[in-house]
């Protein structure tokens, strides 16, 4: 374990949390994608399996967990007790269009063609995008919620922070994972674009809004 | 790569 990966799964966890709260306290899910949130949780559950056959420490496990569970209510929260707030119209993103190529790619591309080997790969390549309907949503409806983009500023940090993880551990523990960086690589560059707007307005206590 | 007890990372 090192800094950049604590601060960044702790980064994660926020974000989830964060979401969580802001979907619970305002008992609305106004400006949020549910189709992100249901890679997220397809993301988590294939990638972590291994949580019964595979113990690494009671922190992985715990936080496997706890990733699983919040993940999994923010769904509830969104498609069954706040239904009535979500934003289907918005949320149009044909989330098919991820799952197939992914999982192809997934398939032909991983670093042990095993059943849990390939489920993790798909996880891993999912993850990098699973992003994709919400900037999408926020791309139509123009603007997002400040609590929204706190949320998005907090998960794309995160796997930026596994980004100096991966550098850190490569100089320092020779662990080095080609699928995990790109995946990592691709997902960071997707949230460039967002990073630029929150700093340059959500920062300044601006509301997060794309240009028309 | 895989270590002997599969991935470590979350």
């Amino acid at each position: 374990m090192n800094i950049f990966r604590l601060v960044g799964d702790l980064s994660h966890l926020l974000a989830i949390f964060v979401l969580l709260l802001k979907i619970w306290k305002s008992r609305s899910c106004a400006g949020v994608s549910g189709k992100s949130q249901i890679l997220f949780a397809l993301v988590f559950i294939t990638r972590y399996l291994d949580l019964f056959t595979n113990f690494i420490s009671v922190y992985n496990s715990l936080m496997k967990v706890i990733f699983i569970a919040s993940t999994v209510a923010t769904v509830y929260l969104m498609y069954i007790k706040f239904k009535a707030t979500y934003d289907s119209n918005h949320d149009t993103f044909r989330i098919e269009f991820l799952v197939v190529p992914v999982g192809g790619l997934a398939f032909l591309v991983n670093h042990d063609f095993t059943p849990l080997e390939i489920l993790w790969t798909f996880s891993i390549y999912l993850e990098s995008v699973a992003i994709l309907p919400q900037l999408f949503m926020i791309s139509k409806t123009g603007e997002a919620e400040t609590i929204t983009s706190h949320y998005l500023f907090a998960l794309g940090s995160y796997r930026a922070l596994y980004l100096l993880n991966w550098i850190y551990r490569y100089y320092f523990e020779g662990y080095f994972d080609l699928i995990a960086v790109v995946a990592g690589c691709v997902q960071t560059i997707l949230y460039c674009d967002f990073f630029y707007l929150y700093i340059t307005k959500v920062m300044w206590g601006k509301k997060l809004s794309l240009p028309a | 790569q895989e270590n002997a007890q599969g991935h470590d990372e979350l």
